[in-house]
């Protein structure tokens, strides 16, 4: 049909692998066009910039070193009640198949590490994992902290790969990886309370939402890796039940 | 006894020896996503430069051209020895990648780079 190509027809034949790859991220035809606005597409229009030219080719200095990064907003958020001067929120992460499929190089999760909610002043940061108790010990402002290039000065980013990896592979005991579904991540939000002041419970359930934080997943993804992603997630599904494994090959 | 071979030889070799604007070179085309249907989750960029290769393969394939000994051969076996062995192809040669910035389910965002999306160069092969 000329002017309005239906491609979708293509991508479901297995011959169009290239064509399928193009089409997995795209929204339904139910679905209306996603909303452009907010500070996870300024984020990523930044890494675009600086990744490419406005073309589309890739800059020769860029430095993401991923074939592909993936910006991953929370599916589900959970305020705990508060416990002293600390504020407590859970964010689950829900990964695809398409992001989980492929070579994990990095993975971040970028926060707001200062947060302002009406006269209040929250610190903040970021706790894989099931904790039943928040730490007594704050950790040492930037600690374990960088903040790239295009990050602005109210994000903070955090390098969560090694823990990634661990809930990738670690099927045994306590994991950060949520056992109900295999492939949602939860990371857990610390706020302490700055200005010493108690009773906010309600703004703070209120106010904040999803934008606490999201997750980049920088992924090393090529033609080859789709091909044999398919072929070895087919072989897992038959053999496994369909419960395969996240990542399938780790980088060195 | 080039020429001779030539002035034997119906039609094509003259063809291919022609005018300028009718040798295999690179051509620039560029389509918007929106065009294709895909604007509704690629942020960026907005147009899509494939390009093409387009134009009649030289009867002496040029060193800038990058063909390989086979479409030399080939040419040759063309010319002298068999007709409906096809002469070389003006052909894609070398590629360049894509980097996509597509907006998923969920308010996920992408960033992507595809291999070889861009004709960069072509060749007769």
């Amino acid at each position: 049909k000329v002017g309005q190509p239906d491609v979708a027809i293509l991508a479901e034949d297995p011959s169009w692998p290239l064509v399928r790859e193009l089409l997995e991220e795209a929204p339904g035809k139910q679905q209306r066009k996603p909303q452009l606005q907010g500070p996870q597409l300024q984020y990523m229009l930044k890494l675009y910039q600086s990744s490419a030219d406005s073309l589309g080719n890739p800059r020769e200095n860029r430095t993401i070193g991923a074939t592909m990064v993936a910006l991953v907003r929370p599916s589900a958020n959970a305020a705990e009640p508060l416990r002293g001067p600390w504020h407590l929120r859970t964010l689950d992460f829900r990964f695809t198949g398409n992001q989980a499929a492929h070579r994990l190089v990095r993975a971040t999760v970028i926060y707001l590490q200062q947060v302002y909610v009406g006269h209040f002043h929250f610190s903040c940061h970021v706790e894989p994992g099931f904790r039943k108790s928040p730490t007594n010990h704050f950790p040492p402002s930037g600690g374990g902290c960088s903040r790239p290039s295009v990050l602005s000065e109210s994000w903070t980013e955090r390098d969560i790969t090694e823990e990634v990896w661990q809930g990738f592979w670690n099927h045994m005991g306590q994991s950060f990886w949520n056992h109900t579904g295999p492939r949602v991540l939860r990371l857990h939000f610390l706020c302490h309370q700055e200005n010493g002041s108690r009773g906010i419970e309600q703004p703070w359930t209120e106010t904040l939402s999803l934008d606490l934080g999201f997750l980049l997943l920088y992924i090393n993804k090529t033609y080859k890796s789709v091909q044999n992603a398919q072929s070895s997630s087919r072989i897992l599904d038959e053999s496994e039940e369909g419960e395969c494994p996240l990542l399938l090959e780790r980088t060195p | 006894r080039e020429s001779s071979v030539t002035s034997q030889l119906p039609g094509s070799s003259r063809e291919r020896n022609g005018r300028g604007n009718d040798l295999c070179s690179l051509h620039r085309f560029q389509v918007s996503f929106r065009q294709l249907g895909w604007d509704r989750w690629i942020i960026a960029p907005r147009h899509y430069t494939p390009n093409y290769c387009k134009g009649v393969c030289p009867r002496v394939l040029l060193y800038g051209l990058n063909s390989p000994n086979h479409a030399i051969i080939r040419s040759l076996v063309n010319e002298f020895v068999d007709q409906s062995v096809p002469w070389p192809s003006c052909v894609p040669y070398k590629f360049v990648p894509l980097s996509v910035l597509l907006i998923g389910p969920n308010g996920n965002i992408l960033y992507k780079e595809y291999e070889d999306m861009i004709v960069h160069s072509c060749t007769c092969r």
